[in-house]
C-alpha cells in the first residue's frame, strides 16, 4: 500500500490565521447543540445560503443579515425523540432533513416551508432501525436500515412537502452499510462503506450492486466522505475514526484511495495525519468538501487538512468557552462552521 | 497509479459493471 510507505508531511506550525472568524451565532434557547449545516432558502424572491442548527429537541433556521450578522427565522419543535443529525440535501431549496433517535436513528423527518399555507412544516419520511443516511442531489435520500433478518438499502425521492412515491431499493450487501457517498458527476453511481471495511458500488438507477472491494486497511469501519471518478479509477476519501497511531501509518485521519472497479484492486494515493502533538485516539467527527477535510480532535481542537497535499493547514484550538464539538463545511470549502455544545456556532472563512 | 498495480483499467467501468452484474 503506497500510502503506508509515505512519510506524512505536516506544516510545522499550522496556524489559526488561515481561518478567519466571520460571524458568530448564539442560540440563547439552545442548551445542547448536536449538529449544524447550511441550506439554500428562498425568501422574498431571493435565494440565500442559510444556516440550520439542531439541538436535541428543536431545529432552527438562520438567515444572513448585513454586516455578517444572522437572524433566527424559525424554530421547528420536535417531539420526544432527540435529534441526532441534520441531513442536508445538496442542491435543494427550502427543505432539509433531520435524523432522530436514541442510540441509533429511528426516524427521518423533512423540515420545509409550505408556500400554500405560508407556514413552516415538518413531515415524517421514514422510520426503522436506520444505520446510515445521506442526502443526494435532485432531492433524493439514501438510507440503510436493518431488521433482524435483513438489511434494506433504499433511495427515496422527496417532493417539496414530503416523501414521493418514486423510490428505488438497492441490492444490499451482506454486511451493514455505515456510510454513503455520491460519485461526483455520475448521477447513477453511489458508493458505501461497510462494517467489515468494504467499499460497495451501486447503480442507483437499476438498483444493482456492481462491486464489492476491500479497503485493504487494518482498521475497521472506515467511513466514506467523498467519491469521484477519473481516468477509469474510482477515488474515495475515507476517514478512520477508530484508527490508532502506528509506526508505519503515523496517525491517519483521512486517506484518499484509488480503486480500479474492474479488478477491485486499490492503492493509497495520499493520507493526512494528525498535527504534531495530537497522538493517541484521534478525532470525534469530521467533514470533507472538495479537497478540504476538517475534524474535531479529542483534544477539543479543530484541524483542517488539504487532502491533495496531505497537509494539516489550520488548527483551531479550543476557545475560552470550551472545546469544539462540531465542524462542517458550508456548501463550499471556503466557509467552515464550528460549533460548541452550548449552541454557539462560529463561521470561519478558510 | 500504474496499470500493473491495479490491473487493466477501463474508462467505461460503470457501464461494463452494470452490464455484467445481476439485475
Amino acid at each position: 500500500d503506497v500510502a503506508e510507505q509515505l512519510t506524512p508531511v505536516l506544516l510545522s506550525d499550522p496556524r489559526e490565521e488561515s481561518l478567519q472568524l466571520v460571524s458568530k451565532l448564539k442560540d440563547s434557547s439552545s442548551s445542547c447543540a448536536v449538529d449544524v449545516s447550511t441550506v439554500w432558502w428562498e425568501a422574498a424572491g431571493s435565494r440565500e445560503l442559510s444556516v440550520v442548527t439542531a439541538c436535541e429537541s428543536s431545529v432552527s433556521l438562520w438567515k444572513p443579515l448585513a454586516s455578517d450578522c444572522w437572524a433566527k427565522v424559525y424554530t421547528w419543535q420536535l417531539g420526544e425523540i432527540p435529534v441526532i443529525q441534520i441531513v442536508a440535501l445538496p442542491d435543494a431549496c427550502n427543505l432539509v432533513c433531520i435524523a432522530l433517535g436514541d442510540l441509533e436513528i429511528g426516524e427521518i423527518r423533512l423540515l420545509f416551508y409550505s408556500s400554500e399555507n405560508d407556514s413552516f412544516k415538518q413531515s415524517l419520511v421514514k422510520t426503522g432501525n436506520i444505520k446510515a443516511v445521506l442526502g443526494l442531489k435532485d432531492r433524493r435520500l439514501v438510507s440503510s436500515s436493518r431488521t433482524v433478518q435483513e438489511q434494506q438499502v433504499e433511495v427515496l425521492s422527496l417532493s417539496e412537502t414530503g416523501r414521493s412515491k418514486d423510490g428505488q431499493t438497492l441490492m444490499a450487501p451482506e454486511e451493514t452499510v455505515l456510510a454513503f457517498a455520491e460519485v461526483e458527476d455520475m448521477r447513477d453511481a453511489l458508493v458505501g462503506t461497510t462494517v467489515v471495511n468494504s467499499i460497495v458500488i451501486w447503480n442507483v438507477k437499476t438498483g444493482q450492486l456492481l462491486k464489492k472491494m476491500h479497503v485493504g486497511y487494518p482498521y475497521p469501519a472506515s467511513i466514506c466522505h467523498r467519491a469521484y471518478a477519473d481516468s477509469g479509477l474510482l477515488f474515495v476519501v475515507l476517514s478512520h475514526p477508530h484508527a490508532k497511531e502506528s509506526e508505519s501509518c503515523g496517525n491517519p485521519a483521512f486517506r484518499v484511495i484509488a480503486f480500479n472497479p474492474k479488478t477491485a484492486r486499490s492503492t493509497g494515493v495520499m493520507f493526512s495525519s494528525l498535527p504534531p502533538g495530537h497522538s493517541g485516539r484521534q478525532y470525534l467527527e469530521g467533514d470533507v468538501k472538495d479537497t478540504s477535510a476538517a475534524a474535531v480532535l479529542t483534544s477539543g481542537a479543530i484541524a483542517v487538512w488539504d487532502l491533495q497535499l496531505g497537509h494539516c493547514t489550520a488548527l483551531l484550538p479550543p476557545g475560552p468557552d470550551g472545546s469544539w464539538a462540531l465542524t462542517r463545511w458550508a456548501t463550499s470549502s471556503a466557509c467552515l462552521l464550528a460549533g460548541q455544545r452550548d449552541g454557539t456556532v462560529c463561521l470561519y472563512r478558510y | 497509479c500504474s496499470e500493473s498495480d491495479l490491473g487493466p483499467i477501463s474508462l467505461n467501468w460503470f457501464e461494463e459493471l452494470s452490464a455484467e452484474a445481476p439485475p
